[in-house]
C-alpha cells in the first residue's frame, strides 16, 4: 500500500509537473508577437494607417568580439525582447537572425542590441551592446546594407566589440499588397500559383469566417473570369483586398487563431508578423519583454516555470510578486527593475500578508525606525565611500556618471554621492516658459492618474488610503478630494534630489511623523499596508497661478528615511527648481 | 522614497501616454523637468 501510494503520489506529482510545463509553453506561445497577449504586442494596439510606417526586416548578422565564447545576442524593441541562437565558441559569431518589427511614425524606433556571453548554469553576462534608431537606419540605409556598430560596454562605455545589423523597410503600400498574396499562397498546396474552389474554401475556413458556402461561391467566381474552376493568386488577392474594405471576411488569425476585430489594417499587419513567427521564417525567439528575461540560462527558466505568473507587465500583486517592469518613456522600451531576490522575498513575507503586518505592528516599526536611523549614521561615515564603486557596479547601465556635478572623489561618505547633485543642464526642463505645463519632479518611476479612484482601483490598495490621510489633519484637504494624483518612486539608483512640478509660491510645510516602511510596489500593492498614509512625510502647499493648491508630498522609506527641504515658506519656485532631496537616515 | 503630488479635481490634463502605461499598473521611467500634464483651461479661467 505504501508502495502504491508512493508511486501513486510521484506520478501525481510527474503530471502536476507535466501540466506546468504545458501550461508554461502554451502561455509563452501566448505570449508571442500578434498572439494576443497582454504584454503590449501588436495586436493588442490599434494603429492608425497615419501612425504606420511599415514593417522593418532587422537582421543581426554577426559580431566581432575580443575573446572567444558562445554568443548570443537580443534585441530589445518597444514592448518587445527577442533573442538569437547560441553561437558556436568563437570572437567571431555569426547568427544571421532575422526578425519582422512594427514601425510607427510616433511608436519606439530605437533599438538596443545586447550581446551576451553565455553560462550553462548560470544568468547570461551582458558584455556589449549598442542602440540604433530604425527610422534613421532605413532612411540611411535604403538597401539594406550591412552597418557595423560598436558595442559599448555598459559600465564603462569602453568599446568592446562590433555589431554588424542590416535592416530594410517594406513600404506600407507593398506590404499590403504582398499580404493577400502570401495569406491565399498558404492554401496554394499543389504550389501551382492557383486556387481551386475547395483551396480557397479551406482558407475561409482557417479565417474563421462563417459566411455561408453560397458567399464563398459567389467571391470565387467573381474572380474566376473564364469560368475554368481555377483562379491566380494575382487575381483573387486583388478582389479579396476589395472585398476585406467592404465586409471584412478574415475574422482570425490563422497562425495564431486570435479574433480579430481591428480594422483591415491592423489585421494585416497583426498577421504579416504572426506568419512569420508561425511559418519559422524569423529565426528569433521572442516572447520576452526585457533584454534580461531572454538571457536568462535554462535554470532561471526552470524556476519561471513555477513563476511565470510573474512575467507581464508592471508588478503582479500576491504571492507572484518578484519583478518589477518599468517602461523608459523616452525609448519606450521596457526595463526590469533590478532588486536583490533576497529582498523580495523579506518584502512578501512581511507585506503581503497579514502576519507579517502584526509582526510589524508589534515593534518592527521601532526596528525599522532603529535601522534606518543606524544606517543613516554609517553612510555618513568617511568609510561608507569604499561602498560607492560596487554600487555603480551593481547599477552599472543605470548610473550615468558623466551628468553628475562632481567627480567620483568629491564624494567622502555614501550618502554624499546618495544625495549627488547633477550638472547644470542636465536635465532640460519641458516648455520652461509656460507655466501652464507640469514637468516631473523627479527622476524616477513614475504613476499618474487622473483620479483618487483611479489610483486605488489600479495601485493603491492598502485599504486605508484616502487623500485626507495623506495629506494629514493640519492640511486643508477638501481642494484635493478627488484630485488627480502623481506617484514619482525613486530606486536607489536614482538621482535622490526632488524638484517643484509646478511654478509658484510655497505657502507651507507640514511634517507628519510615521514609520518607514518601504515604499517598493510591493508594499504599495498590498491591501494589508498602508504606506503612504502611515509613512514618515513632509507635505508642501504650493500655489499657484494655472493650478490652484499643489500638494507635493515627501515620503520617507525604509533606511531612506531622511528628507531635507531647500526651499523655505514664502519662495517663489520656478518649475524645475530643487525643492530637496531623501538620504539615509531614519 | 516616493514624491506625490496632488492637484485640485479637474485642474490638470495628464499626458496620454503616462496615463494608458498607469491604467495598466505599469510604471513610466521618467527624468526630471520631462512633461507631465497640462492647466485645464475651464477650471483656470475661473479661477483667473
Amino acid at each position: 500500500m505504501g508502495n502504491g501510494n508512493s508511486t501513486e503520489a510521484k506520478e501525481s506529482r510527474r503530471s502536476k509537473m507535466r501540466q506546468k510545463i504545458q501550461n508554461f509553453r502554451s502561455r509563452r506561445r501566448l505570449s508571442r508577437p500578434g498572439s494576443g497577449s497582454v504584454s503590449g504586442l501588436v495586436s493588442q494596439r490599434s494603429v492608425s494607417a497615419d501612425d504606420f510606417a511599415g514593417i522593418a526586416l532587422l537582421t543581426l548578422i554577426g559580431a566581432e568580439m575580443k575573446f572567444k565564447d558562445k554568443w548570443l545576442a537580443c534585441v530589445s524593441f518597444g514592448e518587445q525582447t527577442f533573442r538569437s541562437e547560441i553561437s558556436n565558441s568563437t570572437e567571431k559569431p555569426i547568427w544571421n537572425s532575422e526578425k519582422k518589427l512594427l514601425l510607427e511614425k510616433n511608436g519606439p524606433s530605437l533599438a538596443r542590441i545586447s550581446v551576451f556571453e553565455t553560462n550553462r548554469l548560470l544568468k547570461n553576462n551582458i558584455v556589449g551592446y549598442c542602440e540604433l534608431d530604425l527610422l534613421e537606419f532605413v532612411v540611411q540605409e535604403p538597401d539594406s546594407a550591412c552597418k557595423s556598430f560598436d558595442l559599448l560596454d555598459p559600465a564603462s562605455s569602453n568599446v568592446v566589440g562590433s555589431m554588424f545589423v542590416s535592416c530594410s523597410v517594406e513600404d506600407p503600400v507593398e506590404t499590403e499588397t504582398c499580404f493577400a498574396k502570401r495569406i491565399l499562397s498558404i492554401v496554394d498546396y499543389d504550389e501551382d500559383g492557383k486556387l481551386s474552389f475547395s483551396e480557397f474554401s479551406d482558407l475561409m475556413n482557417a479565417f474563421g469566417n462563417i459566411v455561408a458556402a453560397n458567399k464563398k461561391e459567389e467571391l470565387f467566381k467573381a474572380a474566376d473570369l473564364n469560368g475554368d474552376g481555377v483562379v491566380t493568386i494575382d487575381e483573387l488577392a486583388a478582389l479579396l483586398a476589395v472585398q476585406q474594405e467592404q465586409e471584412p471576411i478574415i475574422n482570425s488569425c490563422p497562425v495564431c487563431g486570435e479574433a480579430l476585430q481591428l480594422d483591415k489594417l491592423n489585421a494585416m499587419i497583426h498577421m504579416t508578423l504572426c506568419f512569420d513567427e508561425g511559418t519559422g521564417n524569423q529565426t528569433m525567439t521572442g516572447g520576452f519583454l526585457t533584454d534580461r528575461q531572454a538571457s536568462y540560462g535554462w535554470m532561471f527558466k526552470l524556476s519561471e516555470w513555477t513563476h511565470l505568473a510573474t512575467y507581464d507587465v508592471g508588478l503582479n500583486t500576491g504571492s507572484s510578486a518578484s519583478h518589477i517592469v518599468v517602461i523608459d518613456r523616452k525609448t519606450k522600451r521596457l526595463v526590469e527593475e533590478l532588486i536583490d531576490s533576497k529582498i523580495v522575498m523579506s518584502m512578501r513575507a512581511i507585506y503581503q500578508s497579514k502576519i507579517g503586518l502584526r509582526l510589524m505592528d508589534q515593534g518592527a516599526k521601532e526596528i525599522l525606525q532603529n535601522l534606518s536611523e543606524k544606517q543613516g549614521k554609517k553612510m555618513n561615515t568617511v568609510e561608507s565611500a569604499q561602498n560607492i564603486p560596487s554600487f555603480l557596479e551593481f547599477f552599472k547601465d543605470q548610473i550615468n556618471m558623466a551628468e553628475v556635478k562632481y567627480p567620483l572623489d568629491h564624494f567622502k561618505t555614501f550618502n554624499e554621492f546618495f544625495v549627488r547633485e547633477l550638472k547644470p543642464g542636465a536635465r532640460p526642463i519641458a516648455c520652461m516658459d509656460q507655466d501652464d505645463v507640469a514637468v516631473s519632479a523627479a527622476d524616477c518611476r513614475l504613476m499618474a492618474f487622473q483620479s483618487v479612484d483611479d489610483s486605488t482601483r489600479f495601485w493603491i490598495k492598502g485599504r486605508k488610503f484616502s487623500i485626507k490621510g495623506l495629506l494629514g489633519n493640519d492640511v486643508q484637504s477638501d481642494a484635493f478630494l478627488d484630485g488627480s494624483l502623481v506617484i514619482f518612486r525613486l530606486a536607489p539608483q536614482d538621482y535622490h534630489r526632488f524638484h517643484s512640478p509646478v511654478s509658484g509660491v510655497i505657502e507651507k510645510f507640514v511634517n507628519v511623523s510615521g514609520s518607514l516602511y518601504t515604499v517598493n510596489p510591493i508594499a504599495v500593492n498590498s491591501k494589508y499596508c498602508n504606506v503612504f498614509t502611515e509613512n514618515k512625510r513632509t507635505i508642501v502647499i504650493i500655489s499657484t497661478a494655472e493650478f490652484g493648491k499643489v500638494a507635493f508630498v515627501a515620503i520617507g522609506a525604509t533606511m531612506v528615511g531622511s528628507i531635507t527641504f531647500v526651499r523655505q515658506e514664502g519662495d517663489h519656485v520656478k518649475k524645475g527648481d530643487e525643492l530637496g532631496y531623501f538620504s539615509f537616515g531614519g | 522614497s516616493t514624491v506625490i503630488s496632488v492637484f485640485e479635481k479637474d485642474s490638470i490634463k495628464i499626458d496620454e501616454d503616462l496615463l494608458a502605461n498607469s491604467a495598466r499598473s505599469l510604471e513610466t521611467l521618467v527624468t526630471v523637468g520631462m512633461q507631465l500634464a497640462q492647466m485645464v483651461w475651464t477650471k483656470a479661467k475661473m479661477r483667473l
